[in-house]
């Protein structure tokens, strides 16, 4: 469902550049469960923006389900983007305008959905997560961990068929944590496929199996 | 050196109030390596929001080194602030548009350092936390477990004698986070006072001793 090859990401910063993936290979199947783990700073994040179709490689290849996605017109890529990926991302990235309710409605709006079927989806995704008496907070309203909650159920709500969590549980309690992981874990039963960037020994532990990145490569084995 | 009674804090909301605490009593003495735990929402930012002279309790006092902090002057507070207390945020807070050896330096500008003199503290403190290399980066070209580093370095730059450090380690790997417990517990052994919001029963471990915050109040014993 994902391939790539010989992914590079290289940032430039004026003359200086910081290469962040150096020829990334991995292969990830439809209903697979695969945490990511590595050092700060190794490219974990940089690899979930190309897989979420956020960000584009400075070389190499990116299949998804078969198609080359470098190759993909813009519309295509946002279609994917809305209805067949989830993004958690390790810094939520909720506007702040809008109340918790109308933050995780936004992937059903582009998805077309009317309002009240919308508003039903976004009590019950929340209520899931446990922020159901926090529907009219805005994420400035909200701790840290409600906050990741409301990104983790605005990822998850329209029912994509891949769901990419960088660091779901990084504010998390270890209560709060394992519900989250429950969820991701149904979701897998279901046939959703999960790649989910942590820290936590313990979190990798649910999942199938556990890539290693280290400076920008996949590593064999543990490392850390 | 703290010492909180009866402490509440509501927020309001248009006509609905949130009653973040609601009864905090506690006493940190000089020196302490405190740890606060306890489920997501239950009140620890916000406790320590008022620990850091950064916000204002509804009700009950505070008193620092002795003074009742609500009746203290503003310029006083802000002196405590900037001498006394080093903060890293649980949102890290770092200015988006200065580069991270800038944002690092601030707390010296407020202390009346010259230029050069700032530099140099400014570079020694980022390579202890293993951000030498990235010192022309803004916050924006960094990964989140690098970002939290440098709010980490920008709180202990000063000096402060007491650190207030809202879950320090929730982004790195394991090893940047034992690399920054080190940190603590080194500036622990030369006095330094340290108050540290953890969801990590590994990390709890480092300190002297654990408070429990559920639901806006103290708990004794082990909680989650
Ligand atoms: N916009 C950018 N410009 C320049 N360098 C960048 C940029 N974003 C990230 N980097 C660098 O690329 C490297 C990889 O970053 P990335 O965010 O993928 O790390 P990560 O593995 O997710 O780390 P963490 O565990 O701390 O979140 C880092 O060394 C970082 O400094
Ligand atoms: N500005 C605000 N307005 C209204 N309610 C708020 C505000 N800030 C926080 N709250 C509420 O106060 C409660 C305590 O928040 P706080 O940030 O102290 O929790 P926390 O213990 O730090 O949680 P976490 O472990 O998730 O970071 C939460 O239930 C939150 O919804
Ligand atoms: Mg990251
Ligand atoms: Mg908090």
């Amino acid at each position: 469902i994902i391939e790539v090859n010989n992914l590079e990401k290289e940032y430039k910063l004026g003359k200086v550049s910081v290469p962040a993936l150096k020829g990334v290979n991995t292969k990830i199947y439809s209903g697979e469960f695969v945490a990511i783990m590595g050092p700060s700073g190794s490219g974990k994040s940089t690899l979930m923006h190309i897989l979420g179709c956020l960000d584009t490689a400075t070389a190499g290849d990116y299949f998804l389900n078969g198609e080359e996605v470098s190759k993909m017109k813009k519309n295509q890529l946002a279609a994917i983007r809305n209805k067949e990926i989830g993004f958690v991302f390790q810094t939520f990235n909720l506007l702040p305008h809008l109340n918790i309710s109308k933050n995780v409605e936004l992937p059903l709006m582009y998805a077309g959905m009317h309002k009240s079927e919308r508003k039903k989806q976004a009590v019950k995704v929340l209520q899931e997560v446990g922020l159901g008496n926090r529907l009219q907070h805005k994420p400035n309203e909200l701790s840290g961990g409600q906050r990741q909650r409301v990104a983790i159920a605005r990822a998850i709500i329209n029912n994509p068929s891949i769901i990419l969590a960088d660091e779901p549980t990084g504010n998390l309690d270890t209560t709060s944590g394992n519900d989250i992981l429950s969820i991701f874990t149904e979701l897998n039963k279901l046939g959703h496929t999960i790649v989910m960037v942590t820290h936590d020994p313990v979190v990798a532990k649910k999942a199938s199996r556990v890539v290693y990145i280290v400076d920008g490569l996949i590593k064999d084995g543990a490392v850390d």
